[in-house]
Formats: C-alpha cells, structure tokens, sequence
C-alpha cells in the first residue's frame, strides 16, 4: 500500500 | 533504494550520532537549539504515523523508531538532563517556532496528496522539515563561533536532504511513475536554506579556521 503511494522513504 | 537514499539516511543518521556525541561527551547543549530539536520530534511523529499500519521493510521500521526515539530523546534530555539543561542558550534561542507549525499545518490543509488525516499530517511533516532547522542557524548566528561538533550536526543534517534530491532525480529517470512533487520542492527549500551555512562551513574548512556566522 504504502509502497506506490510514495511513502517507501523515510 | 539507491545509493544516494541510502547514502542520505545514512548522513542523516550520523548528524543524529554526532548531536548525541556532543551531548553526551561535553554534557552541554551550547549552540544547539532545543526549538528545532523539538520540530524535529514532531516532525517525525507525524509523518510516521504509519509506522504500525503500513510494514515497508526491516530497515524502513527500524529507522523510522529510531528517528523518532532519539529526537524524543535529544528534546527530553534538553529539558529534562539537570547538567545539559544547564548550558541550553535560553535567551538566544527566542525564534517563535510555533508559528512555523501552525504555517505549515495550515498548508498542508490546502497542498497535500490526498485529503486523508495520514497523508495531510505526511505533507506537514515534509513542510515542517523544510523549515525545522531555522531556529538552529538564527541561534548559530547570534552564538558567532561554533563548536566542531555543533557545526558537523548541522552539516550533515543538511547533506542528508541534498542527496535526497539526486535519489529522486535517479528515481524520476529510472521509475515509471514516480511523481513526488511535495518531497522534491520542499527538500529544494530545505537545502536551499542551508546554502549560506555550507559556504562558511566550507571556507571555515578551507582556512582551516573557525566556524563563524556573520551576525
């Protein structure tokens, strides 16, 4: 979910 | 991950090292502002919210309790630490930071993702970083000369951000899709903030000499 919403980084 | 993000976090995690250094070996906090140590805490709980509900990676959570458990920590130690308390520059540190937040909070309501609570509190907290450490330089300004460790902090406080951009331009040219506006424009003011400081830093370094900001 978070993955593609862009949120993978810190 | 790229070797500019992970290079970044890795910045990012030094600065935090270095600031825990400086305080726990000089048992002081001169020069370091407890105004943007507190934005930062802040700044991280409010933009890992989804630390319980969305699982990245091993590294991802990891990093994310330790960013927030230092800057917990720093803040606590400022306000708490009977010695440290001692040596926090109280009268220097007088930027109202409160503002930044309401300012930047308000701007999240009218520039985020989507208008979700989690992505709203995401875009206050880039915005939030982007301006987190101004009163930290207006401090180091009015402080004049600083401490080794002090301006190291600061330094790779800033890098950290700088190689964030080249992992999104990477990401932009190798990713499909990849569009992440918010990020990208606040992390271009954020390290566009710390541009004097880098200069001096670098001619303190160049000289060999002293860091000092001109007042």
């Amino acid at each position: 979910a978070a993955a593609e919403a862009g949120k993978d980084e810190l | 991950m790229n070797a500019f993000r992970l290079a970044g976090d890795i910045t990012h995690l030094i600065s935090i090292l270095v600031l825990l250094l400086k305080i726990y070996a000089t048992k002081s906090c001169s020069g370091i502002s407890l105004k943007t140590q507190e934005l930062y805490a802040v700044v991280f709980l409010a933009r890992y919210l989804d630390l319980f509900t969305d699982f990245i990676s091993v590294y991802n959570s990891v990093m994310k309790v330790v960013f927030i458990l230092s800057s917990v920590a720093i803040v606590w130690c400022m306000r708490r630490h009977r010695a440290v308390k001692r040596s926090y520059d109280k009268e220097l540190d007088t930027f109202r930071h409160y503002y930044l937040v309401g300012a930047c909070f308000v701007f999240a309501l009218l520039v985020h993702e989507k208008f979700t609570f989690q992505e709203v509190f995401w875009a206050f907290s880039i915005y939030l970083e982007a301006v987190a450490i101004i009163p930290q330089l207006v401090l180091l300004q009015r402080s004049g000369n600083v401490d080794n460790l002090t301006g190291q902090y600061v330094f790779f406080l800033g890098a950290y951000r700088a190689l964030y951009i080249l992992n999104w331009i990477y990401r932009y040219f190798t990713e499909a899709k990849f569009s992440r506006w918010i990020a990208c424009i606040s992390g271009l003011v954020q390290t566009a903030l710390y541009a004097d400081f880098f200069y001096y830093y670098f001619l303190s370094w160049k000289n060999n000499a002293k860091l000092n900001l001109p007042a």
